[in-house]
């Protein structure tokens, strides 16, 4: 499988972060990502739309994250309920 | 299906659309009538009515339709052709819940091939679920799929796939015209006595109901079963005890074998609405009473590690998944893939206050979960990972009819044990 770009990575986790697979950003302070916690949200992302799951952002993924859809987030954390109070 | 934990409580919501697509080949007309269909298509599966109200006139439509550009004084800036399309916020009492937004710069078509563009009425279909209380669903016909996924066909024809109604109708309840009535199920009747052996012999040793410590409960159909050895209760709906004695396991599930008197966990499967015992390392399948073959079955087909048991099992309204405990620990599992979901198993101190090694847990037929140990229960109110302030709470009163153990002097005992004692015939 060939390495994503950084720009598909990037994308990737802002799309993920978008539709509640990733805890959003602390306003405070910098983010840290471990490569298991991208991993699994990337094997939910593909669960949840009916792909194999890799844990890899392979082509397959990268398109789906490409498709139109809804703006609302797939998963309904912590993030889900404060916007909704908000 | 995903329920999002809000809904509207009254079956009668009113709609308006604010502003129409500004450029598009949809007439004013046929936006309004897509959109009727669209709530139409989830009214008819739960006895709602969804009513277009006038401009102007009283008060505001719970659910208000735009299509607007790019930031839009919400949290979902629209992002121009292609991208997201749609969004609409959940049920509520902030006057922007229920409220459905489109991104005018999509091209809406209605009733053409993908290649003319975005189908109106499949995203509204999908939105509208939205603003009733659904979340994104995972099934792969589901209309609340994430993705826009095509043309959903003739409006006026349109019918919910499977997953959409079971979810809409966990929120709202089954609506009396609704256009799938599920077959009728064969009831749950105790099966006949065999011959020279009446029901209540007193000369069977039967154990306390009142002492709790119960080796699993469920939920099947509406009544509340209470497994401990080899007997069983059940609690009707209305809350009355069949009998305050016990059924013998054996004698009414039929083809569990005689070496299992214990059931460590019990729930009925709402997809297909079989009933799984599970004892030890497996579990049985049942259809009504009766089991199915292939069984017994292993846990580690449920994607538990090997060497397992569960003490307790239970399927959760909440998102159409199985909850499988383990002492501290529990999996979820979703029958759709059939596997076990990524990430588990979790410590079970994220359902706050629930105890540790549950006897089991179970749905009542309100919504609520309820977590069973010993003598006590833990409510959890629907789609709630809290326990009730005041929990736990003795279950004998609650759930078995049994006096609540007061202190102060111990309860006069009867003169002899009822293993010993004589019955009448109408005692």
């Amino acid at each position: 499988t060939p390495e994503p770009s950084a720009q598909d990575v990037s994308l990737s986790v802002d799309w993920l972060t978008r539709y509640g697979y990733l805890p959003p950003p602390h306003p405070a302070q910098a983010q840290l990502q471990s490569p298991e916690q991208l991993r699994d949200a990337i094997k939910i992302m593909q669960r949840f739309a009916g792909l194999k799951e890799t844990g890899l952002m392979d082509e397959a993924t990268l398109a789906t994250m490409k498709k139109p859809r809804c703006s609302l987030p797939d998963v309904l954390g912590v993030a889900g309920l404060v916007r909704r109070r908000r | 299906y995903a329920l999002t934990g809000s809904f509207w409580k009254k079956k009668q919501l009113f709609w308006r659309v604010r502003s129409f697509p500004q450029g598009s080949a949809l007439s004013q007309d046929i936006v309004r009538n897509l959109m009727h269909y669209a709530l139409t298509a989830w009214g008819t599966e739960v006895g709602m009515t969804f009513q277009e109200a006038e401009p102007r006139v009283g008060t505001e439509p719970e659910i208000l339709i735009d299509f607007a550009r790019a930031y839009h004084k919400d949290s979902y800036p629209f992002d121009g052709p292609g991208g997201t399309l749609a969004h609409a916020f959940f049920p509520g009492d902030h006057p922007i819940s229920g409220d459905t937004h489109f991104d005018d710069e999509e091209v809406w078509t209605f009733g053409e091939s993908d290649s003319g563009g975005t189908d109106l009425f499949a995203v509204a279909v999908h939105e509208f679920g939205h603003a009733l209380g659904l979340a994104h669903s995972s099934a792969p016909n589901s209309i609340m799929r994430p993705f826009y996924q095509g043309p959903a066909g003739d409006p006026s024809k349109y019918r919910l796939p499977p997953d959409d109604r079971e979810g809409i109708q966990q929120l709202y309840g089954k609506g009396p015209n609704s256009p799938h009535p599920e077959p009728t199920r064969k009831p749950l009747v105790p099966p006949p006595q065999p011959p020279g052996q009446p029901p209540d012999s007193p000369s069977a040793p039967v154990p306390d109901r009142c002492s709790g410590n119960f080796d699993a409960i469920a939920n099947i159909r509406g009544e509340v079963f209470f497994f401990k050895g080899p007997w069983f209760w059940r609690l009707q709906p209305s809350g009355q005890l069949v009998s305050p004695r016990p059924a013998k396991l054996h004698r009414f599930w039929e083809g569990l074998p005689e070496h299992v008197v214990t059931v460590d966990a019990a729930y009925s499967r709402p997809s297909d609405g079989r009933i799984l015992l599970f004892s030890g390392r497996q579990f049985w399948v049942f259809q009504d009473r009766q089991l199915e073959a292939g069984s017994p079955k292993l846990l580690t087909e449920l994607g538990l590690p090997p060497g397992e048991v569960v003490d307790a099992v239970f399927s959760w309204p909440q998102n159409g998944k199985t909850y499988l405990i383990r002492g501290e620990q529990y999996w979820r599992f979703d029958e759709a893939v059939h596997s076990v979901d990524p990430g588990y198993p979790k410590n079970l101190n994220l359902w706050e206050g629930a105890p540790s090694a549950p006897d089991d847990v179970t749905i009542g037929n309100k919504g609520d979960t309820y977590f069973f140990k010993g003598t006590e229960y833990w409510r959890f109110a629907p789609g709630s990972v809290v326990a009730e302030p005041g929990s736990p709470h003795p279950m004998g009163p609650d759930w078995l009819d049994c006096p609540p153990s007061a202190p102060g002097p111990p309860a006069p005992r009867p003169s002899k044990s009822p293993r010993n004692c004589q019955c009448e015939i109408n005692q």
